[in-house]
């Protein structure tokens, strides 16, 4: 005897890469087509109601992604999506003199200043369901592991990445802020080149 | 040394932060691994200007995963000589036989179960069987004898002149 077995009805595919429109700028009107890169899902349209347990997509030290599901314990909210604190916005300082301010213990001739961190802009950003890279994620490399994998965070050094997989690569995008115009660069590229090996590297050191 | 490139990507948005890589076989040039750096450039520096090293990583590209260790059967016969494969078919083929000779000796019986006088043998088989007393304690018979444990007899020999 057997329990009868009632399959569950299944997204299909073309519902999933199915393109949506959008208001950027509250204006300008978007067609967004999602994609699916290495069985992740960018540019997917927003929930109707947000979902505070949306699971969000991490990586492991190669580069490979992982889908993380939040979940609710104690009252708490285990393995929720990251917050990146202000490694992504920008600051500027703002000057208040004493006749703005009014404080009681400050003088007449003294100027207070404050750091106000504006947000970045997030029309691209949010349809990234993949954790970014901050300094804090980097991880440390060479012999004595002391120096940091800026801009990388995955994949890590001398990891070993196999044909026929695809990895993330990501990199901390501020990390190509010009300090002087401060400004960002808008465009990267990726290179792969040849490394020559000394003997002792490829394992053939003297005795 | 730009002449050591050997992928460059389109120029992509730096604000995603993020590039899908795929690995191909014909990037290891036939080998099983190869060591790469990888770099990514701004295109605020120009390719002339741009060092691969400076903020490089390097990591592995391989084929697959990679068996160390040898066991000690695969050293064995490698010692044997044998380099290849034909030693699992001849260790299969034994067995083999073996199974298919006990399929043929069975439906051979099975076919000739009509032809066969086997009631001497069987005969002669029965005439051998023993009957199975079993133990002397555990016969009805002898089941109520007290049995006692045995116990040196007492000994009254004389020392002799010689032994005092």
């Amino acid at each position: 005897i057997r329990n009868v077995i009632e399959p569950k009805p299944k997204t299909t595919s073309s519902e999933e890469i199915r393109p949506w429109m959008r208001t950027i700028y509250s204006t300008v009107k978007e067609v967004v087509t999602p994609t699916v890169i290495a069985g992740v899902t960018f540019s997917r349209k927003p929930l109707a109601t947000p979902d505070p347990l949306e699971p969000w997509v991490s990586l492991n030290k190669e580069g490979l992604p992982k889908t993380i599901k939040p979940k609710i314990k104690n009252g708490r909210t285990e393995n929720a999506s990251p917050t990146y604190s202000t490694y992504f916005k920008t600051v500027s300082t703002k000057t208040f003199d004493y006749e703005e301010l009014q404080a009681h213990n400050m003088d007449p001739n003294d100027v207070y200043e404050e750091e106000v961190f504006e947000d970045e802009d997030k029309t691209y950003v949010s349809l990234n369901p993949i954790i970014r890279c901050t300094p804090d994620r980097y991880l440390n490399k060479g012999l004595a592991k002391n120096v940091p994998s800026e801009p990388f965070c995955t994949p890590r050094e001398n990891s070993e990445l196999k044909v026929g997989k695809t990895y993330f690569v990501t990199w901390y995008t501020n990390f190509f802020r010009s300090e002087l115009t401060d400004e960002t660069a808008e465009k990267v590229r990726i290179h792969l080149s040849y490394v020559r090996e000394k003997s002792h590297e490829k394992g053939f050191g003297k005795r | 040394d730009m002449r050591a490139t050997f992928f460059s990507s389109e120029w992509i948005r730096n604000v995603d932060g993020l590039y899908p890589l795929e690995i191909y076989e014909e990037w290891l040039n036939g080998k099983y691994e190869r060591k790469v750096v990888l770099s990514v450039q701004p295109s605020t520096i120009p390719d002339d200007e741009f060092n691969h090293l400076e903020h490089g990583l390097l990591i592995n590209i391989a084929l697959g995963s990679r068996v160390f260790k040898k066991t000690k059967e695969q050293l064995a016969l490698e010692d044997a000589g044998i380099m290849d494969d034909t030693w699992y078919y001849v260790a299969l083929s034994i067995p083999t036989a073996v199974l298919i000779a006990c399929v043929g000796m069975y439906f051979f019986l099975y076919l000739n179960r009509h032809n066969r006088d086997i009631s001497d043998v069987r005969r002669f088989a029965l005439s051998k069987r023993r009957r199975v007393i079993g133990k002397f304690k555990d016969m009805k018979k002898y089941k109520n004898i007290n049995n006692r444990r045995y116990d040196e007899l007492p000994s009254y020999n004389k020392k002799n002149s010689k032994q005092s």
